[in-house]
């Protein structure tokens, strides 16, 4: 499904034998409504497009030095495309949905984010994702706040026929180091720390997680992030980035048809590479990153 | 000579990146930086503060159009509330939030798990019933969601409710058979009280891009909404996504979410919100 800025960009260069500066500012400018209206970031979308522009003009010019009046193979509408999807592509990275895991004895991974972006559905698909590979995790119930979170990750795991670890009478810091413990005990070797939903502003639930990481060390610190998130993107990745080290994003509900241009905005701004996608509320509907896939989608 | 009935290009490009960055949609912006252009005196071309305040009123006057709290005026029948919008933008936090506040002022309200699909669902509305002191009707696990609405409806008329609160799962608007089954809870409600649901509550999360204006339009289509509460408005997020809904639905806005506490409800306000915008 072509979004209507590409499309009308390719309308524009349809007709034409070369690109040329005149028709590219043209064309930007198309280029640069579709990326906004996919969510993509400001600032982002301001150095994507500088960085094709620059790419396309020196084409252009090589273009001239080469076939002078020669009739070119590619029309200039398919190769503009061509760059910009290559480009967006080479931003994304490289395909990268492996996780960390220590030798022994238990390997840790913390899922963070804000408020109702998917992180308990996601751990639990962690869970399922881990187990078959071949390890044994442990679901950790750290969200204490919000009304019937245990029970949720408890009903979860139940259906993975993964344990699911809690403890009513501590803190989130004290329930994952804790869960460590209990890890060894019953012979899990991935810990998976589901936390509360929280907002960056939020200094004493940012801590937390920071006292979570200190006390834990764990291997895997990923960004839960909605898809439909908007132009607050990048500034949320940043946050829970300086106050914790992410080792990866989860973008989820890519199922529906949000563009997703917060995943390219978060990777570009913070280089933390997008690890897997959420594409649905079952548990077996967690994906790995594929930039390709990704891109077509972000440019439409 | 430059003829001053164009804002200069600095201008331009900088209103528009408060107004993109806030949410607002990159051609919703557009929309209103022409409205500016045509509303401003020749003077006022070179004044700043002239060119912001005439910005701000001209989305303040879109915003104060659909400000419209949910008057809850009741008659000899329970007035029913059904609460839908996509996954996690908060409509069980929010349904306890308008129970608290209605049991608050005196009345009487029942709470009906509607979400019978995801896990502690159920559990999650009846821990919240527990702290406001309100009942929650529900029915078995994987019952049909309808039929759980439909029995509610009978049990608040039995007792004298006066309002009733249906939370619903959520579900991307994109899922036809998901839509289909609202469309089917919303003829449910009406088979019970004709009049029912008597407002249809859309739930958006104020963090939500331009995705939120394809949320608001396909779940019109689906059951006609008649409110939109926007959540998390305590976070960074200006929001901006209600101002294309606004523009292109005029749906009423009812409340927005400012925490996850029970008292964390407030009646929309275009004016508090368009100061926020810009703050
Ligand atoms: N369609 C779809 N729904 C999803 C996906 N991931 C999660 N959900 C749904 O999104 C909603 C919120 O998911 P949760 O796992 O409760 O989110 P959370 O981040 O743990 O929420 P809090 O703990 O309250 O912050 C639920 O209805 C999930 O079923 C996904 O990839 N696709
Ligand atoms: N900060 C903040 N969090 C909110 C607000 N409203 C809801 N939340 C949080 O958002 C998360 C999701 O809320 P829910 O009420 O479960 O959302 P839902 O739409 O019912 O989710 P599903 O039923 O899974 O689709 C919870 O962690 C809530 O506490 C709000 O106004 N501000
Ligand atoms: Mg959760
Ligand atoms: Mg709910």
């Amino acid at each position: 499904i072509l979004t209507k800025g590409f499309r009308d960009a390719r309308q524009y260069l349809q007709g034409m034998r070369t690109l040329t500066e005149e028709n590219l500012s043209e064309v930007l400018q198309m280029i640069r409504v579709s990326l906004l209206e996919a969510d993509v970031e400001f600032q982002v979308t301001r150095s994507f497009l500088d960085r094709v522009k620059e790419k396309a003009l020196g084409e252009i010019v090589l273009t001239r030095v080469k076939h002078k009046d020669k009739k070119l193979k590619v029309s200039p509408s398919d190769h503009f495309t061509k760059l910009c999807h290559d480009e967006l592509v080479q931003l994304m990275g490289a395909a990268d949905s492996q996780l960390s895991f220590r030798a022994k004895p238990v390997s840790a991974v913390m899922v963070v984010g804000l408020q109702g972006s998917g992180k308990t559905t996601t751990a639990a698909k962690l869970a399922r994702y881990i187990q078959k590979q071949g390890k044994r995790p442990i679901l950790v119930a750290a969200d204490i706040y919000r009304p019937a979170a245990v029970e949720q990750l408890r009903k979860l795991g139940s259906d993975l026929q993964v344990p699911v670890f809690s403890d009513g009478g501590e803190d989130p810091p004290s329930i994952c180091t804790k869960s460590i413990r209990t890890a060894v005990e019953v012979g899990c070797d991935v810990a998976i720390f589901d936390t509360a939903g929280r907002l960056t502003i939020d200094d004493v639930l940012m801590e937390e997680l920071r006292r979570i990481q200190e006390l834990t060390s764990p291997e895997n610190v990923l960004l839960v992030c909605d898809a439909m998130i908007g132009q607050e993107s990048v500034n949320i990745a940043k946050a829970f980035n300086e106050r914790i080290q992410l080792t990866g994003f989860i973008m989820t509900k890519l199922d529906g048809d949000a563009r997703g241009g917060a995943a390219l905005s978060i990777k570009e701004a913070t280089g933390i590479p997008i690890k897997f996608v959420g594409m649905g509320e079952s548990l077996d509907r967690l994906e790995e990153f594929r930039p390709e896939g990704l891109a077509s989608r972000i440019l439409g | 000579f430059r003829s001053r009935r164009e804002l200069d290009e600095g201008m331009t490009a900088s209103l528009e990146q408060i107004l993109v960055t806030a949410d607002i949609g990159v051609k919703t912006a557009y929309q209103l930086l022409e409205k500016l252009t045509a509303s401003l005196k020749r003077k006022e071309f070179d004044d700043p503060d002239a060119i912001m305040m005439r910005l701000r009123s001209l989305i303040e006057e879109m915003l104060v159009e659909v400000e419209s709290p949910l008057r809850l005026s009741f008659g000899p029948e329970p007035l029913v509330v059904m609460v839908v919008g996509v996954n996690g933008s908060g409509k069980t936090t929010t349904i306890a939030k308008i129970a608290a506040r209605h049991k608050a002022a005196g009345g009487k309200v029942l709470m009906v798990a509607g979400d019978t699909f995801r896990a502690a669902a159920v559990e999650q509305l009846e821990v919240w019933g527990g702290r406001i002191g309100c009942p929650v009707a529900r029915g078995k696990e994987g019952a049909d969601p309808s039929a759980v609405a439909f029995d509610a409806l009978g049990r608040a008329l039995d007792e004298g409710t006066d309002l009733v609160l249906v939370d619903t799962a959520g579900r991307l608007h994109t899922r036809v058979p998901l839509m289909e089954q609202l469309k089917k809870m919303r003829r449910t409600l009406a088979k019970k009280i004709p009049a029912a649901p008597h407002e249809t509550l859309l739930v958006i999360d104020a963090s939500n891009g331009q995705n939120a204006i394809l949320q608001a339009k396909q779940f019109n289509e689906a059951v006609p909404v008649t409110g939109i509460a926007l959540t998390k408005l305590d976070g960074t997020s200006k929001g901006g996504c209600l101002v294309g809904i606004s523009n292109e639905l005029g749906i009423p806005v009812r409340y927005i979410g400012i925490g996850e506490k029970m008292h964390d409800l407030r009646d929309f306000n275009a004016r508090d919100f368009t100061a926020a915008l810009f703050a």
